[in-house]
């Protein structure tokens, strides 16, 4: 099964 | 004081275009850099990023950095009353709630202006660090729009997978599966028909169609599309906006649970 990562966690922040 | 003006105002109608159905409101950023955008659509699970250089306006007036937000729909449809030839004027006082385009015909025989409400957006503006590519894919961008949509009358994902051999789309449905390879090819007439394949490691990333059908809605932008991947981060998928710039969407991966 394959879950949708978000980008959050990849990109902080500013 | 903002005053911005775009010759090929065509750009600027394909950039809307390509972004109206990803993002809704958004903040274009205006500096002495240039116009620039970056929005997250609303699930936070792909960004847009674009950039149109100063250079690139034959006049390019911005006193003070200046944010404006907009409803990218709204702003599609007045772009939309813009001839293809018609050369865009951008323009917007400090601190005010709205900006105006102007659309000038060629034989300037015909002006119009636009004005639009700006709006007020929260955004969250991400940083995107600098990355290395474990592949980098060149490709004519309507072969990439054509292999997006194939593949997404069978499955919901496709798997990119590039090694040595080439590039490789697949998906998997109800109704069976689906491989496209695509081979490095530099031994053609036009420069924008060539594909080519940096990989300094193989890398194979699942993404959701319905996002890079959606990305390939700037395929008007430019002939060719570049693909960057990494192993566990997204995808950027860039259309260069003629030489002035460029729009970058971001795809974060499917990930194994």
């Amino acid at each position: 099964r394959q879950e949708q990562s978000p980008l959050t966690i990849y990109f902080h922040n500013l | 004081m903002l005053e911005l003006r775009l010759v090929q105002g065509s750009l600027l109608k394909k950039v809307l275009e390509s972004v109206k159905d990803l993002v809704n409101d958004a903040n274009f950023d205006c500096s002495a850099t240039g116009f620039s955008l970056q929005a997250m659509d609303s699930s936070h699970v792909a960004l847009v990023a674009l950039l149109l250089r100063s250079e690139g306006f034959e006049h390019y007036r911005c006193d003070r950095n200046l944010s404006m937000g907009m409803n990218l729909n709204n702003m599609a449809k007045m772009l939309k009353c813009a001839g293809n030839d018609d050369i865009v004027t951008i323009k917007a006082d400090d601190g005010g709630d709205t900006v105006t385009f102007m659309f000038e015909s060629p034989t300037q025989d015909k002006i119009a202006d636009f004005e639009m409400k700006l709006m007020d957006i929260d955004s969250e503006h991400l940083g995107i660090p600098e990355a290395e590519f474990q592949a980098i894919v060149r490709m004519p961008s309507a072969e990439f729009a054509r292999i997006c949509k194939d593949l997404s009358s069978i499955g919901d994902t496709v798997v990119i997978s590039v090694t040595k051999e080439g590039v490789k789309f697949s998906t998997r449905g109800d109704i069976g599966t689906a491989n496209i390879v695509c081979r490095q090819n530099t031994t053609v007439d036009k420069p924008e028909d060539a594909t080519v394949i940096e990989m300094q490691e193989p890398v194979s990333l699942t993404f959701a169609l319905r996002y890079m059908n959606s990305f390939t809605k700037a395929t008007p932008l430019s002939n060719q599309v570049t693909i960057s991947l990494s192993s566990e981060l997204p995808v950027v998928v860039e259309y260069k906006v003629a030489e002035m710039g460029y729009i970058r969407f971001y795809l974060a991966p499917k990930l194994e649970e």
